[in-house]
């Protein structure tokens, strides 16, 4: 029987898996872990986060999302790997333990899974959410670019078929309003990490302006401490800056939206590699991919924690 | 099941705004089919993008004809998705 010890972490998982996956980690420790259903997704697919938690109400929070854009294979593995460390993390490793004594922690591993679906069943290649788009034989919203930040300025696509479309309005993808709506009336999350890849990237905002994030300052620097002890694993070279500065004008991103909602330690990792196999990491790579992003998750975890606002 | 046997993906190094521009320009040929991984933006960036069999010949002969580099990261984006799935289907067994 599959249990969480004999599931196999060096593997990619389909979407059954990875949710078959979440119900025993509930169940190891239900103490710690619960599963909560946040929405459903446009073809009915239930939203599920699990939420680690030592006790208290509404305490301050962390999120952390992997898969919304459903080929980034590397990253919803790599939310198992996270899963499954803070799991056996509480009460053995002091930092885990540490945050978890002072935040809750939300981890959402598929927060795309009509798209992960897809890329299992029909297009390995697929990016976008399944939404119809009335009028067009496209598919999909880029899930990405339907927040309520900047929505619709330079850095997102009016074309249904392009792989930035921004849909017909913010939040019209479910898969996008049931984190909206939950942020919301959480209203205590203090850290929002959203994880996507390729290129090595480790991004804050703003990507919709060039204007300056307020706390620009301070999150380069938590950034590259964050960097730093992603590199001292394996050696693995990220760049690190605002999204406008870095990459591009993107509009309508998560972290824009999550850091004008005032959550300050906004970030978006863009994980390994930066041009070898791209999409299509191998999945010898899962592992040590998970582990670097874990050091640099926990810089931005306890430097949230060591510094309330 | 959408097939990439003979898809290809190209690293574009753009050596400057314009040649940034002329991919951009390929960006907008909806017939192509062109995904691109890693979007065209400025000349200091990579740009990744895959390349169905059926545009290959016509992409490399536009960017030859540009002088614009490249050089091939994936030779057959089909066979990495048949190993992907290999492996997950062997780890079933395990």
């Amino acid at each position: 029987p599959l249990s969480i010890e004999t599931f196999n972490y060096a593997s990619y998982h389909n979407l059954d898996e990875i949710y078959d996956f979440m119900d025993l980690l509930a169940a190891e420790k239900p103490s710690l872990v619960s599963k909560i259903q946040i929405g459903r997704s446009y073809e009915g697919r239930p939203i599920n986060i699990l939420k680690f938690s030592t006790g208290g109400v509404k305490r301050p929070a962390i999120w952390i999302d992997t898969g919304i854009h459903s080929r980034e294979w590397v990253t919803q593995a790599s939310g198992i790997v996270f899963a499954k460390k803070l799991l056996d993390g509480y009460g053995k490793d002091a930092s885990v333990t540490s945050i978890l004594d002072h935040f809750d922690i939300f981890l959402e591993i598929v927060t795309n899974p009509d798209g992960f679906a897809f890329t299992h069943s029909k297009n390995r290649m697929w990016r976008k959410t399944r939404s119809i788009n009335s009028g067009s034989s496209c598919v999909g919203v880029d899930p990405n670019r339907n927040w309520d930040a900047g929505f619709g300025v330079a850095g997102s696509s009016g074309n249904p078929c392009s792989e930035t479309y921004r849909g017909p309005r913010a939040n019209s993808e479910p898969e996008v309003k049931a984190i909206v709506d939950f942020v919301k009336s959480h209203g205590n999350i203090k850290a929002f990490v959203s994880i996507h890849s390729y290129s090595q990237l480790l991004l804050y905002p703003f990507g919709y302006t060039s204007k300056k994030a307020a706390d620009a300052q301070e999150l380069d620097a938590l950034a590259k401490k964050a960097v730093d002890a992603l590199s001292s694993l394996h050696g693995t070279q990220y760049k690190y800056g605002s999204i406008i500065t870095t990459i591009y004008q993107a509009s309508g991103g998560t972290i824009d939206w999550t850091y004008e909602q005032g959550i300050k330690y906004s970030y978006t990792f863009e994980l390994r590699d930066t041009g070898r196999y791209g999409f299509m990491l191998p999945a010898s790579q899962i592992i040590p991919t998970a582990e670097e992003t874990w050091l640099a998750l926990k810089v931005i975890m306890e430097h949230t924690r060591d510094h309330p606002y | 099941t959408e097939n990439f046997v003979g898809h290809q993906v190209l690293r574009i190094s753009a050596a400057d705004e314009a040649q940034v521009d002329k991919v951009k320009d390929l960006e907008e040929l909806e017939d192509l089919q062109l995904d691109f991984w890693r979007a065209p933006v400025h000349p200091e960036l990579p740009i990744d993008v895959r390349v169905p069999f059926a545009s290959l010949q016509g992409v490399k002969v536009y960017l030859e004809s540009h002088d614009i580099d490249y050089s091939i990261m994936i030779e057959d984006l089909q066979e990495l998705v048949d190993e992907e799935q290999l492996h997950m289907s062997r780890r079933h067994f395990m």
